[in-house]
């Protein structure tokens, strides 16, 4: 199975 | 105060229909540089970044920098009511409640005036960093959407592989699996349909084939589309705003795609 990732798991929040 | 012209209002119809599907609300950010926006999709999957640098205006003067809070499919109604040659200025006052849209034929002889009311958004904004990808590959963006549709009648993820021959898109779903590859071109006589990949070493990724429809339908805007991907990153899928083929527009439309990862 493959699991969906979040964008904001790979940039920083400003 | 804040104003702006357009010589094509299909410009702008063309970039807000693109994004009106993935993204609902969002904030334009606007400042003496040019126009800009940035928004997750609900489920914060995706990222849209609209860029468009002031050199693509006739006219453009903004004050203060304004932030406009724009429901993007509203928005996508009231520029529908352009006509094909139509110029369209943009205006706001600083602090105004609506956004000022008046599309103007060539011969100057219809002028239509619309208002969109402005909302306020709490949109988290995200820093995007400045980095190099392992592969850039560049093709005809119609074909792009064709992939893509065509994947999606098999199941709802893709897997992109590159490799210096070519880029790889496979799927597979309960009725089956199917997989295209384009092989790198450079054929003279059809340069919008040639593929190019620039790369490091081969990359593969897995990605939700429902967001990259949502993406395809910037495609009107741009004939060619670049498409940027490292291990383990999001995928890039940008498209110029306002240029021609390769050459970089005054402005680009970029959507940021988070990977499916094996669990």
């Amino acid at each position: 199975t493959r699991k969906q990732t979040k964008i904001s798991s790979f940039f920083d929040k400003e | 105060m804040f104003e702006a012209t357009l010589q094509k209002a299909s410009t702008l119809k063309k970039v807000i229909e693109a994004i009106k599907d993935l993204v609902t609300d969002g904030n334009i950010e606007v400042s003496e540089t040019g126009m800009n926006l940035q928004a997750m999709d609900s489920s914060h999957v995706s990222l849209v970044s609209l860029v468009l640098h002031t050199d693509m205006f006739e006219h453009f003067r903004c004050d203060r920098n304004v932030t406009l809070g724009i429901n993007l499919p509203n928005f996508a109604k009231i520029l529908k009511c352009s006509g094909n040659d139509d110029s369209v200025t943009l205006k706001a006052q600083d602090d105004g409640e609506n956004l000022a849209i008046v599309f103007e034929s060539e011969g100057q002889e219809r002028v239509s005036e619309f208002e969109l009311k402005l909302m306020d958004i709490d949109a988290e904004s995200l820093g995007i960093p400045d980095q190099d990808y392992n592969t850039n590959v560049k093709m005809s963006s119609a074909e792009f959407q064709r992939i893509v549709r065509d994947m999606t009648v098999l199941g709802d993820t893709c897997s992109i592989g590159c490799t210096k021959e070519g880029v790889k898109f496979s799927v597979s779903g309960d009725l089956g699996q199917g997989n295209i590859t384009l092989r790198q071109t450079n054929s003279v006589d059809k340069e919008e349909e040639a593929v190019t990949i620039e790369m490091d070493e081969p990359v593969e990724l897995n990605f939700a084939l429902r967001y990259l429809g949502f993406f395809t339908k910037a495609s009107p805007l741009c004939p060619r589309v670049t498409i940027s991907m490292s291990p383990d990153v999001p995928i890039v899928v940008a498209y110029n705003v306002g240029g021609e083929k390769d050459t970089e527009g005054a402005g680009s439309l970029s959507f940021y795609l988070a990977p499916k990862i094996d669990e």
